[in-house]
C-alpha cells in the first residue's frame, strides 16, 4: 500500500461519508442522482462478489463493507426514507440506466481477463464504474445550482480517481510491471469525466464564489 | 507476473 493509494482511498471514503450524512442530517438529498447511486451500489456488487471467499486483508474486508453499505443505504434512504425520498427531484435525474448498464455488460463480455462468471462481473463493476458518475453530472449541469456538500461529494470522487492514476504510475515502477489496460483505460477514461466539473470548481473557490456550472 | 496484482484495489 502506497501513500496515493490511501490517499486515494480515505478521499473516496470521504466522498462517500459526506454524501451520507448529508443526507442524514439535513434530511434532503437534493441535487444528487439516485441513478448515479443506485449504480455505485450496482459497482460494489458485482465486484465484491468474493468478499467471504477471498481474503486481502482486514483493511480490504472492512473498506468493501463499509462501501457496501453506504451505498446501499443512499439509495435506501432515497427511495425509501419517508422525508428524504420527498426532496428527490425525479423529473430532473432522468438519465437511462440501461444505456451505461447494457454496454458496459456487452463490453465486458467481449473484453476481460479470463472468462469466467468473476472475472465478467468485477470486469464489468470496472466499466460500469467509469461511467456512473455521468448522471450525477447531467444532474448538476441541469439544475445548475449546487450546494456546497453536493459540490464537495463529486470534487472528492474526482479526487479519489486522480489518486488511484497517481498510484498505478507508483505501482508500474515499484512492482513488477504488468500491465493493466483494463483497469488503467477505464480509470483514466472516469478521470477525465471530472475535468470539466474540476474546472469550475476551481474557478469558484478561486474567486470565492458559489460553485455554478453553465447551461 | 501477477495478473491479479491489482485486485488487492478497492
Amino acid at each position: 500500500m502506497n501513500i496515493f493509494r490511501l490517499a486515494g482511498d480515505m478521499t473516496h471514503l470521504a466522498s462517500v461519508l459526506v454524501l451520507l450524512l448529508k443526507i442524514h442530517t439535513i434530511k434532503s438529498c437534493s441535487g444528487v442522482s439516485l441513478k448515479t447511486q443506485e449504480l455505485y451500489a450496482l459497482v460494489f456488487a458485482t465486484r465484491y462478489l468474493d468478499i467471504f471467499v477471498t481474503y486481502v486483508s482486514f483493511y480490504n474486508t472492512v473498506m468493501k463493507l463499509i462501501f457496501l453499505g453506504s451505498s446501499f443505504s443512499i439509495v435506501w434512504y432515497i427511495r425509501r426514507h419517508r422525508v428524504v425520498r420527498r426532496s428527490y427531484d425525479k423529473d430532473q435525474d432522468t438519465f437511462r440506466h440501461l444505456f451505461l448498464l447494457l454496454p458496459c455488460l456487452v463490453l465486458a463480455l467481449v473484453i476481460n481477463e479470463k472468462f469466467t462468471f468473476k472475472e465478467v462481473m468485477w470486469t464489468f463493476s470496472i466499466y460500469l464504474e467509469a461511467v456512473a458518475i455521468l448522471p450525477q453530472l447531467v444532474l448538476l449541469q441541469r439544475t445548475r445550482n449546487i450546494d456546497n456538500l453536493t459540490g464537495q461529494y463529486v470534487f472528492l470522487l474526482g479526487a479519489y480517481r486522480a489518486l488511484y492514476i497517481l498510484n498505478w504510475i507508483y505501482r508500474y515502477f515499484t512492482e513488477e510491471h504488468y500491465v493493466h489496460w483494463i483497469t488503467w483505460i477505464a480509470g483514466i477514461i472516469q478521470t477525465l469525466l471530472y475535468a470539466d466539473f474540476f474546472y469550475y470548481y476551481f474557478q469558484s473557490w478561486k474567486n470565492s464564489v458559489k460553485l455554478e456550472l453553465p447551461a | 507476473i501477477d495478473a491479479d496484482s491489482l485486485k488487492d484495489e478497492l
